[in-house]
């Protein structure tokens, strides 16, 4: 564990406590991808197959549960509150997210590390993760209006990988037998799919003006 | 294992 994977995942963890928070205290999902929020479901429950059978440490298992957990629940939030799914736009969260799993499922069947299930399915789970906000960047440009706790929530999803990219590099040059093209490229493509979104983020955020995406 | 497969990550 090194300092950027371990700044990595507290980012990740303060991004969906933000959006638990956000959801759970005014109890509304606006300008929330529901789609976004049940491709990252996907991403974890393909992503961590292993959480009974290879024990790594308590850490890993606890932030394996909490973001397995919290995933789920605020999909469940989404959907079947009785008052937050009142404020889910569906007519704009359109994206046809499984257009993305399809691709994903395709290339972890053709470029993966191992030809098995559960490495397949590893591999399904970061293609699968780098493209998962792109429903949600979708909605941001259409419903124009980012509220501050949204805004904070894309901002600390793009950050926590930005993060891993520093730590891939940290351990590259630590560890002899550390190298991972496939999670390495497909990190930096999901990065890169936020770099617009950071760049009017610091515009709005510099200007102290309210955070607004080009159409 | 996970470790050795470099799944050691979240």
């Amino acid at each position: 564990m090194n300092i950027f994977r371990f700044a990595g995942d507290m980012t990740h963890l303060a991004s969906v406590l933000v959006l638990l928070l956000k959801i759970h205290t005014i109890k509304s999902c606006a300008g929330i991808s529901l789609k976004t929020q049940e491709l990252y479901a996907l991403v974890f429950a393909t992503r961590y197959l292993d959480l009974f059978t290879d024990y790594i440490s308590l850490y890993n298992t606890l932030m394996k549960l909490i973001f397995l957990g919290s995933s789920f629940s605020i999909v469940w939030y989404i959907r079947y509150h009785k008052i937050v799914r009142r404020s889910y736009d569906k007519d704009q969260d359109t994206f046809r997210h499984y257009f993305l799993v399809l691709p994903c499922l395709l290339l972890a069947l053709l470029i993966n590390e191992k030809f098995t299930f559960r490495e397949v399915m590893w591999t399904f789970s970061l293609y699968l993760e780098a493209v998962a906000i792109l429903p949600q960047l979708v909605l941001l440009q259409r419903t124009r209006n980012i509220d501050n706790l949204t805004g904070q929530y894309v901002f600390l999803l793009g950050a926590y990988r930005a993060l891993y990219i520093l730590n891939w590099i940290y351990r590259y040059f630590t560890e002899p037998h550390y190298v991972h093209w496939i999670t390495w490229i497909s990190g930096l493509v999901q990065t890169l799919l936020y770099a617009d979104f950071f760049y009017y983020y610091f515009q709005s955020w510099k200007n102290n003006v309210k955070l607004e995406l080009p159409a | 294992n996970a470790e050795s497969q470099g799944h050691d990550e979240l």
